[in-house]
């Protein structure tokens, strides 16, 4: 599991 | 993308919409929170600075635009067109009590030391303490307008539903972010007394009333 690197979510 | 995540954003989109209604229809912002817009306008100015620097998706670009929209309009509604509707004595909530301790975790607790990540993660913080003036506000009135109660219900809806989105990509993409999880079990906590109280009296018709 990877935490985000970019943030996708608004 | 998922259903629970698009649902969150609708709620959170519904909750912006009442909102601006309400105070759009009655020209009044009695019962709202100033601060809490506020609050809300500087999480989103702090988020959404990669509006131009990365591109998501044009549904991504869209949504930030309408909440940095929204929130600055309704923020100058109620500071500026129906100031004199707005409800100073009650609206009294140190706002820096929030901004410093969230500014200051941000800076401990951060996926990556940079500027953009650190305001990426203040406005993460800010947005799970961002309604306690509002909350503040309802308990210090003892009660809300039905209107201003589907606005709140509506808003803890959208984290609440964040929280099943990342359920759903931590077990299909074993994606988890610990930072937004945290605050959002946080945020949505804090509705969990509103929420009570929305259920058991405002459906089924009663006015929102606080023990007093």
């Amino acid at each position: 599991a990877t935490a985000t690197a970019q943030h996708d979510e608004l | 993308m998922n259903i629970f995540r698009f649902a969150g954003d609708l709620s959170h989109v519904f909750a912006i919409i009442i909102l601006l209604l309400k105070i759009w229809k009655t020209r009044s912002c009695a019962g709202i929170s100033g601060k809490s817009q506020i609050l809300f306008a500087v999480v989103y100015l702090t988020r959404y600075l990669d509006l131009f620097t990365t591109y998501v998706s044009l549904y991504n670009s869209v949504m930030k635009v309408l909440f940095l929209a929204t929130s600055g309009a309704t923020v100058y509604l109620m500071y500026v067109k129906f100031k004199a509707t707005y409800d100073h004595n009650h609206d009294s909530f140190r706002i820096e009590f929030l901004l410093i301790p969230c500014a200051l975790l941000s800076l401990v607790i951060n996926h990556d030391f940079t500027v953009m990540e650190v305001l990426w993660t203040f406005s993460i913080y800010l947005e799970s303490v961002a309604i306690l003036p509002q909350l503040f506000l309802v308990s210090k009135t003892g009660e809300a307008e039905s209107i201003t109660s589907h606005y709140l219900f509506a808003l803890g809806s959208y984290r609440a539903l964040y929280l099943l989105n990342w359920v759903y990509r931590y077990m299909v993409e074993s994606h988890y972010d610990l930072i937004a999880i945290f605050a959002g079990v946080v945020q949505t906590i804090l509705y969990c007394d509103f929420f009570y109280l929305y259920i058991t009296k405002v459906l089924k018709g009663k006015k929102l009333q606080l023990p007093a």
